[in-house]
Parts: structure tokens; C-alpha cells; sequence
């Protein structure tokens, strides 16, 4: 799966995702992904979120969602993106799972949970100061 | 301390990210940046759970699901368990900005995409295939069923439901090389 969040210098911001979900799931099963507030999420007057991870148990919390209210709230983005995990963490601590985000300063952070398959999440950032994409990563 | 205009995207997808990129960069819009870099995903496959040919279900097929949302207008397109079609994000984009709706699935958001001028392909490839013959060899394991008879952790199909027991908590077979 990739999410995706933008931002330009007069302060616009879209989200996206694309993905073709798990291997081996029931036929007509669908993930977080295409569910607004769930896969991504962009309101330019707070910021954008784009979740990657086990999408039908990130589904029921609408991660995204949830980090672009906490970047309204005030929080940074590393600081949302964080809080959105720990509401899944609460119900299934070895969930798969990790979120970008980005609020309308283009302040970006990412968070992840700690799973066997998953100790460390690795993302890209492009902006004017790197002028390429250059890989991040966020500790689970 | 921050520079705009910005890109950020799940995973370490490079080419995606370079493509988003370069529409910012050119001054091309957000949405356009986001279109453009899940569509470079879908057509290089990214680690084979974006576009065709990967995370076949239980008959084999390979379905898509995208979203594409407008962050000043609150407008969204999206398609889930999409066909035959392999340019999911661009028919994201079609729902948004040819319908007053948000999300069209299965096989009527197949028909629209080719309504719309999306090519219809078989999204099967030799991999997908692979993927699916080592999955019946191995019983069909891992698989997502519960409360079913047979045994969905021993055998394959078809189930029939039973009654709903206790059970163990099961370890998911979501991964790195499988997700959303």
C-alpha cells in the first residue's frame, strides 16, 4: 500500500492511497485504504495523515482522521501521529500498522507499532530543502 | 524550521515519491502530485501490495482500492475491490470529479472506469498466480475465516458456518509483504 500527503507553498493539501490490500483475503473484503478518515485523510486547515498497516482492525479507529484533529488541536505531527497508534495499541497491542503526517507548516512526522514484522518504519519526505525524496524512519 | 512545498508517502517508494515530487516542483497541483505518485506505485507494483499482479484473494483475483481527497473542498473519490482495471488512483480521481459521489466498489466501479476511458486487463501476472498455487498446496494457509467448518486453520474450502466458539487469540498473517 502507499499513502500519500501534499502540501504547496499557498497552503493546499490532498491525501491519496492505492493499494491492493492483503494476500489471500476473503473476495469482496476491502481495507482501510479507500475509507476516508481511515487510509488518509487532508483538511488544509489542519494538516494530513495517510495510515498504512493490518486495514481491517486501523479501520475502526479512523486513524487519519484523528491525527488531523489532534494537528488542530495544536499538536505537532510526530506527537499526533503517535497518539493515533496508541488508540489502536489500547485495544490490539501487536497490531501492524504505521501513519505519516503533516501539518499546514510542513512539519511532517511518522509513528508505527511495534510488531515482529515491523521495529523500525521507513517513509519518504520530498520537500524544497532536499529538492528529492529522501527516506525517513520512525522507531516502533 | 519547515520547507514547502512537501511530499510525504508510507513506505520507502522512491519512484512514487520522485513523481509526486516532480508535479509539486513543476507547480503542478497537490492533487495532481498525489495522483501522479500512487499511479508510478501502480504501474511499478510497489513491493507487491500496490497496483496488479499482487495479494491475490482467495479465488486469485487481484483487486484495487484508492482514495484521492481534496484538502481545501473536502471533495474525495475512491473505489474499493475494483477489477480489471489498473490505474485505481486515476479512477479515484474520475469518481471525484465526475460524480457527486465518494466511493464506488466491485464490479459497477469497473464499469464506470471503463465508461470513463479506463482500459480493461486481466490483473493477473506469473507472480500473482504463484502466490495463489503455493496457497492452495499449502491447505490454504494463512487464511481469515473463523467459526467455519472444516477447520479453515487445516483446510481449504468451501466453508459452512458453525457455532461461534472461544477462541484463542489468533496471530494475523499481516506483514511487511502484506497489508494496506
Amino acid at each position: 500500500t502507499i499513502g500519500m500527503i501534499a502540501l504547496d507553498k499557498k497552503g493546499n493539501m490532498a491525501a491519496g492511497t492505492s493499494t491492493n490490500g492483503l494476500t489471500h483475503k476473503i473476495p469482496g473484503r476491502v481495507g482501510d485504504s479507500p475509507i476516508i478518515g481511515a487510509g488518509a485523510y487532508a483538511d488544509s486547515s489542519a494538516g494530513a495523515a495517510a495510515a498504512t498497516g493490518d486495514g481491517d482492525l486501523m479501520m475502526r479507529f479512523l486513524p487519519s482522521y484523528l491525527a488531523v484533529e489532534l494537528m488542530r488541536a495544536g499538536a505537532d505531527p510526530s506527537a499526533a501521529c503517535k497518539s493515533a497508534i496508541s488508540r489502536i495499541k489500547r485495544f490490539y497491542p501487536d497490531f501492524f500498522g504505521a501513519i505519516v503526517c503533516a501539518n499546514t507548516t510542513g512539519h511532517y512526522g511518522a509513528a508505527c507499532n511495534k510488531a515482529p514484522s515491523l521495529t523500525q518504519f521507513h517513509y519518504m519526505v520530498s520537500n524544497s530543502e532536499s529538492d528529492t525524496p529522501v527516506m525517513k524512519s520512525a522507531d516502533c | 524550521h519547515a520547507s514547502l512545498p512537501v511530499v510525504v508517502n508510507t513506505w520507502p517508494f522512491k519512484s512514487a515519491a520522485a513523481a509526486a515530487w516532480g508535479v509539486l516542483r513543476s507547480g503542478g497541483s497537490v492533487l495532481d502530485a498525489v495522483e501522479k505518485g500512487c499511479a508510478q506505485c501502480e504501474i511499478e507494483q510497489c513491493d507487491g501490495s500496490v497496483g496488479f499482479g499482487g495479494s491475490p484473494d482467495e479465488s486469485g483475483e487481484t483487486t484495487l482500492d484508492a482514495m484521492i481527497m481534496n484538502g481545501n473542498t473536502m471533495q474525495v473519490g475512491a473505489v474499493a475491490d475494483l477489477r480489471r482495471i489498473k490505474n485505481a488512483i486515476g479512477v479515484a480521481r474520475a469518481v471525484m470529479e465526475h460524480t457527486d459521489h465518494t466511493l464506488l466498489v466491485g464490479e459497477a466501479a469497473s464499469v464506470f472506469a471503463e465508461n470513463m476511458g479506463f482500459v480493461a486487463e486481466d490483473l493477473t501476472t506469473n507472480r500473482s498466480l504463484n502466490i495463489f498455487s503455493q496457497w492452495l498446496k499449502g491447505n490454504c494457509q494463512p487464511n481469515y475465516r473463523k467459526n467455519v467448518t472444516p477447520d479453515p486453520s487445516k483446510s481449504c474450502g468451501p466453508y459452512r458456518p458453525e457455532a461461534i466458539q472461544a477462541q484463542n487469540k489468533r496471530e494475523r498473517p499481516v506483514n511487511i509483504h502484506s497489508h494496506d
